[in-house]
């Protein structure tokens, strides 16, 4: 049969790649050979010689002796599939079209294998087949493709570079855990990939962010929903091992891309998870130098660097939804009736559940809510450039009072996630962080709340403590926020009926 | 309340909980400290 | 945001699909364009709460979980260099290629020393190598990591590969007693991996031209 003779096309690639170094220019005639024979000659080809390649990969694998050599079949096709790419003439079909094509045939066996064995599929020889992929497409591309000689053909890779990485990352996205269970474990190691994000992290122009954030908040969102607070499956605990390891490493190879992609992850983070939101917020861009928030002499009105506004990668304006003419328009001239809109379209349609502390549901659009604060803040701080620091640091400027209307108005939900929401913004020292802790520091010191003033004193103090408990990382504009309010002689923390009806925060803050 | 992060920077080859100059993600092993007993080998170069 | 129940939804959806495209009319692409098609469903209405036959597979996934081995490289041929030798039984078995976390030595102070390699246990072993082992790694096992490394730590000891001999030279500055007319006195040696598998000392006529030299 035809898959027959394809397999056997293939054990001899197999054989040959055994037997030779892969730079051998007998790799390339076998290839060239493959080419001239047809053998691949019709998509209907391409699909049946993938199949046929990657079942006897797969099958080799369960059958091998696990301390032999499992992987040669599999790192064989991998090393086929990128010679297909880059020695074939794409002249008439492109190289895009062609890579989506295989690897949509890869998914379609990865999709029966794991529908028909369920809780017996082995994840490990796709990991390794897409591992390998990786690693192959890592030796080929680098120093932009200087090994390949024709150079019309490398400068076509060198444009097809970053495809090559977007292709993988939109297939895996298809492959989340959400999807496909049974994988998640492999699919956690990929998105971590040293060939992998490392890569997608320094593409150009910062190419391959939107869809990092995508995978990322895949994995959050999995997390999320399957961490309840009563009990977290043992699997899922271990899930976020993992991926609290990886945020550190973010952390530390690359926290631009936590500082500009904050807003977006933490639309995706679960509530319980405050370390990790913690290790996101905190992060901070390689050459600023931090001032030490615990500096009791420290102003934050004193920083230099607060002069600058933190990059937001993703504009909050997009999901802004109907109240952005209503927000855009309030913020230039404000009136009570632009607030009303605004203060009165924050509500989702129906409940939602969530895992908050001290809540199961939110009856809010917690993502509008902070889209609105963050593009407040953003306004803000553009406003101060272009103008002058009194136009924003202002209790009566628009920027404020949109805010505070949201809290007079709002019900204690919509005043809890707005506070949450400034809160998310008091990270590293800069303009947003200035901006906002101003807000914060009027807002808890504010008469205008009347009877609510306690309320929301409460939530104020209740998010920023529950950001200092926990264990460090701690962020910057919180500390600072919150050194503040307590070194603050309008009102003393101590003073306050919340904090004497609880002992324990009583302590908390005394210590403090 | 979270954990005690030192030892998972530590194992992560980031020391002294500040940012390394050194990046991790580059020989990255795996998620799990408990995967990653053996070096993967890294990127490299060779010229002609 | 989904409504409570897309089951409805989600099957006229896959029937419009099969109807219209293509992809369904292909043999080839069954039965697994099905089941790919039947994970959308999870996507678009994810469970409430973990079903036993998801944490089961979840738990197999965790059995599974790819390790570092499992990540590395492939290399299907191999050099016949190294090739696993033959040792007697009273030496460690575990492979060189643990990982350690001792921080880098302070004292260190080269570039290199803060590269990515200078924290993997190979490259910090090459560092005691002396130079007839790095010479030997670099010439006969070309192509590989291992090449790169020795070359790496032939460079941070100072010495320059000539790309068309294809020999590692090396400076040697010797500083002169004062009065002398130069403060310095400057000779060149190069090992020769051809012959005598021995580093000579340069002739006179040796002149140093930088492009000869590979920028490492």
């Amino acid at each position: 049969t035809n898959k027959e003779r394809m397999l056997l096309v293939f054990t001899e690639w197999v054989k040959l790649l055994q037997r030779v170094p892969s730079d051998d220019v007998k790799v390339a005639v076998f290839i060239s050979q493959m080419i001239e024979k047809g053998v691949l000659s019709e998509t209907n080809n391409v699909i049946e010689f993938t199949k046929a390649a990657l079942e006897l990969s797969v099958g080799s694998f369960k059958e091998s002796d696990p301390t032999s050599e499992v992987f040669t079949a599999t790192d064989a096709f991998s090393k086929l599939i990128v010679n297909l790419l880059v020695l074939q003439d794409f002249s008439e079909v492109d190289r895009s079209s062609y890579f989506k094509l295989i690897f949509s045939v890869i998914t379609f066996v990865f999709s029966e294998d794991q529908g028909k064995t369920e809780n017996t599929f082995n994840e490990r020889p796709y990991f390794r087949l897409f591992s390998s992929l990786l690693c192959d497409w890592e030796d080929i591309s680098s120093h932009n493709f200087v090994k390949v000689e024709d150079q019309r053909c490398r400068a076509q890779l060198v444009e097809f570079n970053k495809e090559f990485y977007r292709v993988i990352a939109s297939f895996l996205h298809a492959y989340q855990p959400i999807a496909f269970p049974g994988f998640s474990f492999a699919w956690i190691t990929l998105i971590s990939h040293r060939m992998f994000l490392p890569k997608m992290l320094k593409l150009p122009e910062k190419a391959g962010w939107s869809q990092l954030v995508l995978l990322f908040t895949d994995l959050l969102k999995f997390m999320a929903q399957y961490t309840k607070k009563q009990d977290v499956p043992d699997a899922v605990s271990v899930v976020y091992k993992g991926a609290l390891r990886v945020f550190l490493a973010v952390a530390n190879d690359a926290p631009e891309f936590l500082v500009e992609n904050h807003y977006e992850l933490l639309n995706n983070l679960p509530h319980v998870y405050m370390q990790l939101r913690n290790v996101v917020l905190s992060a901070f861009p390689k050459h600023v130098s931090i001032p030490n928030p615990y500096n009791p002499k420290l102003s934050i009105d004193t920083v230099k660097i607060c002069d600058q506004p933190p990059n937001v990668f993703y504009d909050p304006v997009h999901d802004l939804k109907t109240l952005k003419k209503p927000v855009d328009n309030y913020l230039r001239i404000p009136s009570a009736s632009l607030s009303r809109t605004i203060s009165s379209n924050v509500f989702r349609s129906e409940y939602e559940k969530d895992n908050g502390i001290g809540f199961d549901t939110v009856s809010v659009d917690v993502k509008l809510i902070n889209a609105i604060v963050l593009h407040v803040g953003i306004e803000a701080a553009l406003e101060k450039q272009r103008t002058t620091a009194n136009a924003v640091f202002n209790v009566k400027s628009s920027y404020y009072t949109l805010l505070a209307d949201l809290l007079n108005d709002g019900t204690t939900e919509v005043r809890f996630h707005v506070v949450q929401a400034i809160a998310n913004q008091l990270r590293y020292p800069n303009a947003h962080t200035q901006w906002f802790n101003y807000v914060l520091k009027n807002f808890f010191n504010s008469e205008e709340w009347g009877e609510n003033k306690t309320e929301i004193q409460e939530i104020i103090v209740r998010t920023l403590l529950e950001r200092i408990v926990t264990n460090k990382p701690h962020c910057w504009g919180i500390i600072v926020t919150f050194t503040d309010l307590l070194k603050s002689t309008e009102c003393s923390l101590m003073d306050l009926p919340f904090v004497k009806d609880v002992p324990e925060v009583e302590l908390i803050i005394k210590h403090l | 309340l979270g954990i005690d992060l030192s030892p998972v920077l530590h194992s992560l080859g980031i020391p002294n909980n500040q940012p390394s100059r050194n990046r991790v993600l580059d020989t990255f092993q795996s998620p799990w400290v408990e995967t990653s007993r053996s070096e993967v080998e890294p990127k490299f170069f060779v010229p002609e | 945001q989904p409504p409570r129940d897309m089951s409805k939804q989600i099957d006229e959806m896959l029937a419009q699909d099969r109807s219209q495209n293509s992809a369904f009319q292909n043999p080839l692409f069954h039965p697994g364009l099905d089941y790919w098609l039947e994970s959308k469903r999870t996507l678009l209405q994810p469970y409430e709460t973990m079903p036993a036959e998801m944490a089961s597979q979840l738990e197999s996934s965790l059995l599974n979980c790819p390790d570092s081995l499992d990540a590395d490289t492939p290399h299907l041929y191999h050099n016949v260099l190294s090739l696993p030798h033959p040792t007697s039984i009273f030496f460690p078995n575990e492979p060189i290629r643990l990982v350690s976390n001792e921080p880098v030595d302070p004292t260190k102070t080269h570039p290199k020393h803060n590269d990515i390699y200078s924290r993997t246990s190979l490259a910090r072993i090459m560092s005691k190598f002396d130079l007839d082992t790095l010479f030997f790694i670099f010439y006969h096992y070309q192509g590989t990591y291992e090449q790169f490394l020795s070359a790496r730590e032939l460079s941070i000891r100072g010495w320059q590969f000539n790309k068309v001999n294809r020999c590692w030279f090396y400076k040697e500055v010797e500083k002169l007693p004062p009065g002398m007319e130069q403060s310095e006195e400057i000779s060149w040696r190069y090992f020769d991996y051809q012959k005598s598998w021995l580093a000579r000392r340069c002739g006179a006529e040796f002149v140093y031209r930088e492009e000869e030299f590979e920028r490492i």
